[in-house]
C-alpha cells in the first residue's frame, strides 16, 4: 500500500523520508526495508531536488558525460514510440518494461582481420560498465545495438548475413580466469531497409546481470558475408567503414514505488468497466472499496 | 445558520433566492483541476532531462463544499471531518482540494556517466480532483 494512505506526522514528507532521520518515531510501516534504502539512494534527480534532504544545485554537480550522438537518436526514437507528445506512456500490452538503459562501451579495440573469403570485419573488445543500473530494477531483455553510418554508400541491394560470437572474460574467478562462454547468432538483413540492427543476447547476459555484475567485458566479432566474396571486395570495404561498435540495451522492470507499473493500471482497468451502458449490469470483480468508490462516483457525475 | 443570517439581515430579500442559498452549498471557487504546464529548461533542468521538453503537472485548487457526496467521490469521513471542523473543533482543518487521481509520465535522461535512460515513473500528472 502506498505510504500516503497512511496516518503520517506532520514532519515527514510521503515515500522520500529516509529512516536514518527519525528511526524510532517513523512508523514502522514507513520504514524503507534495506532494498529500498537503496533505491532511495538512488531516486531520480527529478525526485531527489523534491526531497527535504536533497536540495542540490544540478548546476555544479560533476558535468555529465555527453552520450553518442547515435546512441541519443536511437533513444529520441524509442521516447516517441513509447510515449504520447505531452509525455504520457502509451498503452501497451505488449511490453512490461518501465525502463530502459542505454550503455556506450567504455573502452573497445578494433583488431581488423581482413579474410576474403569470410568477410570478417573486425573484432571488438567491449566494457560496459552497469553501475546506474540498481538493485529494483529487474531485466527483462538484453540487446546488443548496432548501427550503420548511412553517409558510406552502401548497396541498397545487397544482402548481407552476419554471424556474431560474444566471449566473456570472467576476471572473478581465479580458478579460470579467462573462461569464456559463446553465443552464435545469424543475422539476415537488407542494408537498404536497416539503419539499426538488434541483437538479442539476453540469455547470454541475464545470469551475469542478475548476479549484480557491475562490469560485463566482451569480445564482439561480427562476421559478414557479403554475396560472393571474390566480386564484393569494394563492397566488403563499405561495409567495413559503415559498422560501429555497439551500444548495450537493457530493457528492465523498475519495482520501486515511484515507477510506473504497467500491470497495475492493467489490472485495475480490467476491474472497473470503462462505463456500464446498463445500469442493470452487475458490475464484476468489485472486491476492493476503490472500486466501489470509482464506480459510484461516476454514477453520480452522469446523474 | 441560514436562518440565523436571516434575521439578522433584515435587509430587502435577494432577487433570487435560488441562487441566494446556493452560495451556502455550492462554493465560488469549487474544486477543481486546474492546468498548469512548465519547461525543465525553466528550471534548468534541460541539460539532463532530453525529453518531454515540456511537463504539464496540473494542481487542484479551490473550495470544498460542505457537503461533498458522491460529487468529488469523497469519502464519508470527508463530510464527519466538516462536522467536526465547524461543530466541535476549529483547529481541525477543513477537507482540502487536492488530486485524486494521477496518469504517469515518461522522461528520458542522460546519467552522469554519458548512458542514456528511459524511465516511466507513476503519479507524476494529476487528471482529477476531490476534496479529503
Amino acid at each position: 500500500p502506498h505510504s500516503r494512505d497512511r496516518a503520517v506526522s506532520d514532519k515527514t514528507s510521503g515515500f522520500l523520508v529516509a529512516p536514518e532521520d527519525n528511526p524510532h518515531r517513523l512508523n514502522p510501516l514507513l520504514r524503507l526495508p534495506k532494498g529500498v534504502r537503496r533505491g532511495y539512494a538512488l531516486l531520480p534527480p527529478l525526485l531527489k531536488v523534491l526531497s527535504d534532504q536533497g536540495r542540490q544545485n544540478w548546476e555544479s554537480e560533476t558535468p555529465r558525460l555527453q552520450p553518442d550522438s547515435r546512441a541519443l537518436r536511437y533513444m529520441k526514437r524509442l521516447y516517441k514510440m513509447s510515449a504520447t507528445k505531452e509525455g504520457i506512456p502509451k498503452a501497451s500490452k505488449s511490453h512490461l518494461y518501465n525502463t530502459v538503459r542505454l550503455f556506450t562501451p567504455c573502452s573497445e579495440c578494433k583488431h581488423r582481420h581482413r579474410e576474403l573469403m569470410k568477410g570478417d570485419l573486425h573484432s571488438v573488445d567491449l566494457l560496459f560498465n552497469l553501475d546506474r543500473v540498481t538493485a529494483l530494477e529487474h531485466l527483462l531483455k538484453s540487446v546488443l545495438l548496432y548501427s550503420f553510418d548511412t553517409s558510406v554508400p552502401v548497396s541498397s541491394a545487397t544482402t548481407c548475413v552476419c554471424h556474431l560470437s560474444i566471449k566473456e572474460y570472467d576476471f572473478s574467478s581465479q580458478v579460470c580466469p579467462s573462461a569464456s562462454h559463446s553465443i552464435a547468432f545469424s543475422l539476415h538483413f537488407e542494408f537498404r531497409k536497416r539503419r539499426w540492427v538488434e541483437v538479442d543476447v539476453t540469455s547470454f547476459l541475464q545470469p551475469l546481470i542478475a548476479t549484480n555484475r557491475r562490469n560485463i567485458h566482451m569480445a564482439v566479432n561480427f562476421t559478414c558475408l557479403v554475396g560472393d566474396p571474390q566480386l564484393n571486395t569494394e563492397q566488403e570495404s563499405s561495409l567495413n567503414v559503415a559498422l560501429v561498435p555497439p551500444s548495450l540495451l537493457l530493457y528492465l522492470n523498475d519495482t520501486s514505488e515511484q515507477a510506473y507499473h504497467r500491470w497495475n493500471s492493467l489490472r485495475h482497468r480490467r476491474k472497473i468497466p470503462v462505463w456500464p451502458r446498463q445500469r442493470d449490469t452487475p458490475l464484476a470483480d468489485l472486491t476492493d472499496d476503490q472500486g466501489k468508490e470509482n464506480t459510484q462516483s461516476k454514477r453520480a457525475s452522469r446523474r | 445558520r441560514r436562518e440565523e443570517s436571516l434575521r439578522e439581515a433584515p435587509a430587502a430579500p435577494p432577487h433570487n433566492l435560488s441562487d441566494y442559498f446556493k452560495q451556502f452549498l455550492f462554493p465560488q471557487n469549487e474544486c477543481e483541476l486546474h492546468n498548469f504546464r512548465l519547461s525543465f529548461s525553466q528550471l534548468k533542468w534541460d541539460k539532463w532531462i532530453i525529453a518531454p521538453h515540456r511537463y504539464s503537472p496540473q494542481y487542484c485548487k479551490g473550495d470544498c463544499p460542505r457537503v461533498v457526496g458522491h460529487r468529488y467521490g469523497s469519502p464519508v469521513h470527508t463530510m464527519v471531518q466538516n462536522i467536526i471542523y465547524e461543530k466541535l473543533d476549529a483547529s481541525v482543518p477543513k477537507p482540502s482540494c487536492v488530486p485524486a487521481e494521477y496518469s504517469p509520465l515518461s522522461v528520458l535522461t542522460i546519467e552522469p556517466d554519458g548512458s542514456i535512460v528511459y524511465k516511466e515513473y507513476e503519479d507524476m500528472i494529476a487528471t482529477k480532483c476531490t476534496c479529503r
